[in-house]
Formats: structure tokens, sequence, C-alpha cells
């Protein structure tokens, strides 16, 4: 079984 | 206020075709930087990032940043009113909550009004120092094999390495499996495949993303597509001498 990563995961919000 | 003026309006229409299934609502930003607007798919699986600088417009008036909320089908719907060959101006006065689109041809002038929304959003900071592999191909042979791809599974496997840059994928029916290889066209440089790489890297991501992506194929005859070493992808387009749309997509990991 695979995750989906979240696009979160990878960028810094301001 | 803020007014924009495009010569070439069927960019933006291709912008558009390019990002509205992706993305229902997006804030325009417009500032001295551009024309710009960052926004995530609603399962916050991919990230789009389109900028459009001044100087790729006849004019350009940005008095103070504002940033315009917009639904991508609705203003869609309005730049499909226009024909392919119109000059388009956008226009939106400080404070107000509509925006006007016009569309010029030979034969004369017609004017839209939109109305805007609030949207949240923030803005994400986007690190390129962690790229650990580039390919530069044309953007037809990309989105080719994507939907070849998709016809035999859902998920794709993308390795590069010194042989190539490698897609693969398996189905119900069986696998696939499509190598790239380095290509230098000097005659004919949008023809050629690059492949820049510090460490070989493979990582596997939904197909459904990747064959939206390349609804942007239109706006460029090559894409580049970057893995970093977090195995985040990154597919741009660069859009004529006036900016670029990147989409980043998260990648699937083995649980």
């Amino acid at each position: 079984p695979c995750l989906q990563r979240k696009i979160s995961d990878y960028f810094s919000g301001d | 206020m803020f007014e924009l003026r495009l010569v070439q309006g069927s960019l933006l229409k291709k912008v558009l075709e390019a990002i509205k299934d992706l993305v229902n609502d997006a804030n325009f930003d417009c500032s001295a930087t551009g024309f710009s607007l960052q926004a995530m798919d609603p399962s916050h699986v991919a990230l789009v990032a389109l900028l459009l600088r001044p100087d790729g417009f006849e004019h350009y008036r940005c008095d103070r940043n504002i940033s315009m909320g917009m639904n991508l089908n609705n203003m869609s719907k309005i730049l499909k009113c226009g024909g392919n060959d119109d000059i388009i101006t956008i226009r939106a006065d400080d404070g107000s909550d509509t925006v006007t689109f016009m569309f010029e041809s030979p034969n004369g002038s017609a004017n839209f009004e939109m109305n805007l929304m609030d949207i949240d959003s923030e803005h994400h900071g986007i690190d390129e120092s962690k790229c650990c592999a580039v390919v530069r191909m044309p953007s037809s042979e990309f989105q080719r094999i994507c939907k070849v791809l998709s016809s035999i599974g859902d998920t794709v496997v993308i390795s590069v390495t010194n042989e190539g840059v490698q897609f693969s994928t398996r189905g119900d029916i069986g696998t696939a499996n499509i190598v790239c290889r380095q290509n230098i066209n000097v005659d004919k440089p949008e023809e050629s495949t690059v492949i820049e790489m510090s460490q070989p890297v493979s990582s596997q991501f939904p197909l459904r993303y990747m064959n939206s992506f390349t609804k942007a194929t239109p706006l460029s005859n090559t894409v580049t597509i970057s893995l970093t070493s977090e195995l985040l992808l990154a597919v741009e387009y660069t859009i004529a001498e006036m900016g670029y749309i990147r989409f980043y997509l998260a990648p699937k990991i083995e649980d």
C-alpha cells in the first residue's frame, strides 16, 4: 500500500 | 488601480485551460513582480504556481499590490467569450469587488465584468535547492507518455539514472516501461531531451495529476521535469519569454 503525501508536507506556508 | 493589456490574448486562454480543472478558486496576485497565482488542488496533493512578468504585457499598471479572488471556471467562461486573436485588457479599481475583461479586435470590442471572491489562501515558500534531477524534453512527448501510461495503470514511477529517464506503470492488464535517453538536437533544441542529475532518484506519482499538468502543453514546446531529494516533482512550462507555469506534485510513498 502506498500513502499519498500532501503538498503542505513540502512547502512552508507564511 | 490595476490594469494589464495582453496583445496575445490567446496566451491567457491557454493558461486558464491548463489550470482550471486542477484548481477551482484562486487569488491572482498583482504586484510589481507581475501577475501571479499560487494555489493548491482541493485534495492538497498538487500546487500550481503561475507568473506572468510585467514586461510581457503591452501595458502593465499596478498602483498597489492587490489580490483578486476568482473562480477559474467562471474566468475561463468569460475568456471564451473573446476571440482567439483578441487583445485582452484586465482592469480592477482599488477596493472594487469586480474585475473587468475587455476584448478588442479590428471589428470592435466587448466588456465583461466578473464578481470577485474572498478566498483564504496561504503563500508557500518554495525551496528550489533540493533539486537532484532535471529532465528537459519535448512537451508533446511528455504528454504522449502520460496518456499512454494512464491507459495501463493509475500510478507512474519516474526514475532518473545515468541511462536516462524511465516512466513505468502497472495495471490489471500488465506493465509498461518507457525510457527516454539524453538526445541533444543542435539544429532543433526544442526536440532535445537533456538530463542533468546529481544523484539517481526514483519516485511515484498519480497519473491523473500528471495528465492534468499536460493540459499546459500548448503553452510551450518543451517541459522541464524536476525531482528533489525529498521526491517532490515539479513540472514547468515556460510561457514565451514572459513567465512560467509550474506544477508541484507530492509523491506516493510506500507505507
